[in-house]
């Protein structure tokens, strides 16, 4: 499904030159569940948001679905984006004066859907995520948790076939994170490509394989897995 | 340091009502180090936004180093709130046009701290939270982890008496978490009064005291510490 070589990110110049990508390569399969680990400011989001066309990198190649994307342009990129990709941001972008519910319609807007099913895969969504009686609060009205929640839920009501989650439990208690995980889970189940970023190590352990990003480099971590 | 007694908050009426707090009464001396836990959407964030003067109930009494704060309003409002209190943010509240730097030498210009010295203490708030080299960057030029360091930062940058952190390391890594509750125990040793919201176990471990909210109603949960 993803294939990256010498993925380079630099950011401003002389002085204020930062490299957030160093040059990182790795492959995952489809149907696979990757964690992305690693300390803060590490290079994780710059990485996912390449991985997910919302950017684009300083120099090396990324492949999605067999093609290199560096082809990719305008209305064509956006349409590859909006069909193949789920993604939950680290800050949730959500729009602050549209409901959980309309907020969660977006990506079903964008893809044509009419408006009765919009809604219906809407509420579904956010059902899934515990938020059914929260569909009409707009987001300054949900607590932070919520608001990750409907960022999660938008994600996924385009039935993507990956999904890249940048820390989605962080603002989640235990129980509610466990939730969010099995809901994971079973997105992996019927073939998801699940690439999550995340420094809870429950969340890490649940995924089949972990890359750690240091200094925006990239490390495969072995795993030893308990049985 | 703090005395509430029926602590309430309501949203909304009829049909979108939420009781957000429904009268949560507790004490906490000054010095102590108390965490705040419990479900998504339990009202933790709208506890701690009371306590820290930035809402007003809708029911019951708030004392504050012994004073009723309902009779406090406009200017002294803002000066109890400013010499007090520092407040680390869930969703950090920075602001995206100003440096790191600067975000967090806000609170020493409404105190009227000279150029110069404000300049050297944001500077060395910033070094406690390892972004001495950041000070120059912009938030949306900054990691997760590192837009929340600065907000972690900015809250202490005025040496309060009282620290209020909404799940301050929430976007941070195990090992970047822990500096921060290296920071947080060290104010504490220095008789800063702290209250942690936070969903990391970790990070409730360290508090001597555990407060759970569930469905706007708070509990004192009975910590077995080990010894
Ligand atoms: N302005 C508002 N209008 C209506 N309901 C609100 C408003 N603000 C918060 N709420 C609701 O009040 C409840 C408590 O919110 P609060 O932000 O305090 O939760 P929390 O415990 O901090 O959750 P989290 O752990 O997810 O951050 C939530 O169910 C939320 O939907
Ligand atoms: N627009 C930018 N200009 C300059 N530097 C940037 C910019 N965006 C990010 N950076 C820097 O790039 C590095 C990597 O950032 P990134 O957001 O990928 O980190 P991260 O691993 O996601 O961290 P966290 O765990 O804190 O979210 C950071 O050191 C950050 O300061
Ligand atoms: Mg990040
Ligand atoms: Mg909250």
């Amino acid at each position: 499904a993803i294939a990256v070589e010498g993925l380079t990110k630099i950011y401003g110049t002389g002085e204020s030159r930062v490299a957030a990508l160093a040059g990182v390569s790795f492959a995952i399969d489809a149907g696979e569940w990757v964690a992305i680990v690693g300390p803060s400011g590490s290079g994780k989001s710059t990485l996912l948001n390449l991985l997910g066309l919302l950017d684009r990198p300083t120099a090396g190649r990324y492949a999605l679905a067999g093609r290199d994307v560096a082809g990719l342009r305008g209305a064509e990129l956006a349409r590859t984006r909006g069909e193949l990709i789920g993604f939950v941001f680290q800050s949730f972008n959500l729009l602050p004066r549209e409901t959980a519910r309309t907020n969660v319609e977006l990506p079903l807007v964008y893809a044509g859907v009419p408006g009765a099913e919009r809604r219906r895969r809407a509420l579904e969504a956010l059902d899934r995520v515990g938020l059914a009686d929260r569909a009409g609060h707009r987001p300054p009205q949900l607590s932070g948790g919520q608001q990750q929640r409907v960022a999660i839920a938008r994600a996924l009501v385009g039935r993507p076939t990956m999904l890249l989650a940048d820390e989605p439990t962080g603002n989640l208690d235990s129980a509610t994170g466990a939730d969010i995980l099995d809901l994971f889970a079973e997105l992996n189940a019927g073939g998801v490509t699940l690439v999550v970023v995340t420094h809870d190590s429950t969340v890490a352990a649940r995924a089949g394989r972990v890359i750690e990003i240091r200094d925006g480099r990239s490390y495969e971590r072995d795993t030893v897995r308990a049985t």
